[in-house]
């Protein structure tokens, strides 16, 4: 017996941006997701592995916000931040602030298996993923043009962060 | 925000999230997501959680973690191990305890929600935002999406 569930965010709804060829899109990227995760499962595969599967496709996807497609700070950067934890023994691990790394999933899973600690940030996590081998993913690869126009009229209706339409996730 | 949880066929649980935050964020922001205990809890005892929404109010209530101490604690209060409940009542339990957590989350502000995975292999959803309807979970025979019945929101965010 396995199980698996996998969100993609809880953004409030925008309903004049979210068509049906859109919402299409959103659900057969979760599809993907849910497939690759499920694929793990049902051949045996752990819980730990199964979760990473289905996080890797959605932080690949531009639909989402993680990975590539994160939204925008302020100062214009996409920062990732990621966690994972085993229920086996309750080891976690987790990044924030991270500029550089393609999957950050994967780094928080390495700083559970490969560090003492739970939780690394910014640039002290970036130099970590560098020891463990993680290639350095250029920022241009997070940024996406949505997300871009998403800070712009952010920043022309001077609204806060907190106030901001942050409608898919 | 992304998220996953997972139970396998050797009983073990697993959870994870991952999040590029909120748009316009400043002074090295931090969210749920990557918080254990707010945003992300496994524990094998309880069930696995993975978070997503407004994160400051998941790491006032502490949600994922208070979700899993409340149903480690309660359970077996109930004795469900030593005389199975109908599966059912289990799952309806579950997402009693997940409901009344994000229940506590909107009635400080908060929007957003939960997936969670029980030991007995039960999905639950609970979630206060419309965003819900892009919950899928998936299992021995089953594949489900939630929707989300509402358009209600706790926060003044548009």
């Amino acid at each position: 017996k396995w199980s698996l569930a996998i969100h993609g965010g809880a953004g409030t709804l925008n309903r004049d941006a979210m068509t049906p060829e859109r919402r299409a899109e959103y659900e057969a990227a979760l599809q993907v997701a849910l497939d690759a995760g499920a694929k793990v499962l049902a051949e045996g595969g752990s819980a730990m592995d199964a979760v990473k599967a289905a996080i890797i496709p959605m932080e690949d996807s531009p639909l989402f916000n993680a990975g590539k497609g994160a939204v925008f700070t302020w100062d214009g950067t996409n920062e990732l931040d990621s966690s994972i934890m085993d229920g086996r023994d309750r080891s976690a691990g987790a990044v924030a602030g991270v500029k550089t790394v393609k999957n950050p999933i994967l780094l928080a899973d390495s700083v559970r298996t490969a560090s003492p600690h739970v939780m690394l940030m910014g640039a002290g996590a970036e130099a970590f993923a560098a020891e463990q081998g993680f290639a350095v993913t250029p920022p241009e690869y997070f940024a996406t043009p949505a997300r871009a126009e998403a800070l712009e009229r952010m920043k022309a209706q001077q609204l806060s962060a907190l106030d901001v339409d942050h409608k898919f996730g | 925000t992304v998220g996953a949880v997972a139970l396998d066929q050797h009983g073990n649980l697993a959870a994870g999230t991952s999040t590029g935050g909120m748009t316009g964020k400043r002074w090295g922001r931090v969210g749920d997501a990557p918080v254990i205990g707010a945003g992300t809890y496994a524990d094998n005892r309880a069930c696995a959680v993975s978070a997503t929404g407004w994160g400051e109010y998941f790491l006032r209530v502490g949600v994922a973690h208070e979700i899993c101490a409340r149903l480690r604690y309660t359970i077996p209060a109930l004795e469900f191990r030593l005389h199975p409940w109908d599966p059912i009542t289990i799952k309806n339990y579950a997402q009693t305890v997940a409901d009344e957590v994000m229940a506590d989350v909107k009635d400080l502000g908060g929007d957003g929600g939960v997936i969670l995975v029980t030991p007995e292999g039960h999905a639950i959803f609970s979630f206060n935002t419309s965003g819900m309807y892009r919950g899928r979970a998936t299992s021995d025979g089953v594949n489900e999406v939630a929707i989300f019945g509402g358009e209600e929101q706790a926060s003044a965010t548009p």
